[in-house]
């Protein structure tokens, strides 16, 4: 599944 | 990730460790805005609510969890711990000015109708201004202490580095997050000044005194 991108950035 | 996010995160990491450093040695939380500290919390509380639903790395995770747990350790050392040095008197700058109008923002500028994706928009728009108490704090007293200084350096660091990863990120991914990068620029723009002095005068072993 995708982690949409706003997850990854702190 | 790219590196220009990593040294970003490696920054944000520092400054906190700078300014637990420094209330620890001084023994002191003079001259830190507790409302600055204290929104942070709230700020990671509400991004970092990902933390029940997606699982990003080890990484990720690990980070979110120190960023949660340290600002409330600060909170701690500044209410608790070093309660008799924190003086309210010259922490006056009116926090319900900043969330008032972020929670209006996060309620039209969102990437969906969930009380997470609101909340990660509110926690996005609030840290661009979170750090504003602490500066009229320092406006109102003129000076810090250099290690305060190199705290306010290494959280302002953070923002600014986040920004060449969002362009990196747009031609290698083709990415783009216009709520963290339209408040990133805002949160960045709001360090110029103190940069400026920071730089013309701290890094050049001078105190930071403002112009009276």
């Amino acid at each position: 599944e995708e982690v949409p991108g706003h997850h990854d950035e702190l | 990730m790219n590196i220009f996010r990593f040294l970003g995160d490696l920054s944000h990491l520092a400054s906190i460790f700078i300014l637990i450093h420094k209330i620890q040695t001084t023994r002191s939380c003079r001259g830190i805005s507790f409302k600055t500290q204290a929104v942070y919390v709230a700020v990671f509380v509400t991004r970092y609510l990902d933390l029940f639903t997606t699982f990003v790395s080890v990484y990720n995770t690990s980070m979110k969890i120190f960023f949660i747990a340290s600002s409330c350790y600060i909170l701690y050392l500044m209410k608790v711990r070093f309660r008799p040095t924190n003086d309210p008197s010259i922490d006056t700058f009116r926090v319900e000015y900043l969330v008032g109008p972020c929670a209006v923002l996060a309620l039209i500028f969102n990437y969906g109708y969930s009380v997470t994706e609101v909340l990660w928009s509110l926690s996005i728009f609030l840290e661009s201004v979170a750090i504003l108490p602490q500066l009229f704090m320092l406006q109102r007293t003129g000076e810090a202490e250099t290690i305060t200084t190199h705290y306010l350096a290494a959280l302002g660091a953070y923002r600014a580095l986040y920004i060449p990863n969002w362009i990196y990120r747009y031609f290698s991914e083709g990415y783009v997050d216009p709520i963290s990068v339209t408040a990133g620029l805002v949160q960045t723009g709001l360090y110029l000044d103190f940069f400026y002095v920071y730089f013309t005068k701290v890094l050049q072993g001078q105190k930071f005194e403002l112009p009276a």
